[in-house]
This record gives structure tokens, sequence and C-alpha cells, in this order.
């Protein structure tokens, strides 16, 4: 299904998004 | 109390991300933020697409929380 896979590569990109903001809050690599 | 949690770092983001404060993101704050997070640009507007709910192109503090909400939560579970 291209409409599942299309929503769990938004899932993925948006979980590194939200990673890479926690981690320069945290100033963690 | 993880709602509350959930909420104060949306902000805290959201804040980051509209850094003068217009009240919403658009697609040219979320580019200003390849310079900080280790994301190429199509990766970015893949995340504003993805959190752009309405398609309007820009990010309201409610679209923001709702995205960070599943990543939160999506995080916490087992």
């Amino acid at each position: 299904d291209p409409n599942m896979k299309a929503g769990a590569t938004s899932e993925g990109v948006l979980a590194n998004f939200f990673n890479s903001l926690l981690s320069k809050k945290t100033g963690s690599p | 109390p993880e709602e509350l949690a959930m909420r104060r770092k949306a902000q805290e983001f959201f804040q980051t991300c509209d850094v003068e404060g217009k009240g919403f993101i658009a697609r040219t704050d979320m580019q200003r933020l390849h310079k900080e997070l280790p994301l190429s640009l199509e990766e970015l507007e893949h995340v504003f697409d993805a959190l752009d709910a309405d398609g309007n192109g820009s990010l309201t503090p409610e679209e923001f929380t709702t995205g960070f909400s599943r990543f939160f939560f999506s995080q916490n579970q087992p």
C-alpha cells in the first residue's frame, strides 16, 4: 500500500526531525 | 502530566522554528533549520509537508503540536 509506505516515511522523517531538535536542546549529540 | 510535558516541548520547538515570533511556521523558517539540524533541505521539506495537515503552506501551533504528539507518544510506548 503506497499510502501506508508514505505514512511510515513521514513518521520516520518526523522522528528524525524531532530527535534532532531534542539533541540540539539538550546539547547531546 | 505527560500531555502537559508534550505540550511544553511542542511549544518550545515551535519557538525554535518560529524565530520571528509570527505565530506560524512558514516553509522558509523550516529551511532555515538546515543550518542548525543535521537534516537535508529535502528532509525538512518532507517534515513541513507531513506537519502541514491542511496544506496551506504555514504551520500553526496546533498542527505542530499534533505532529509532535504523534512522535512523542510513539516514543513513550513500550
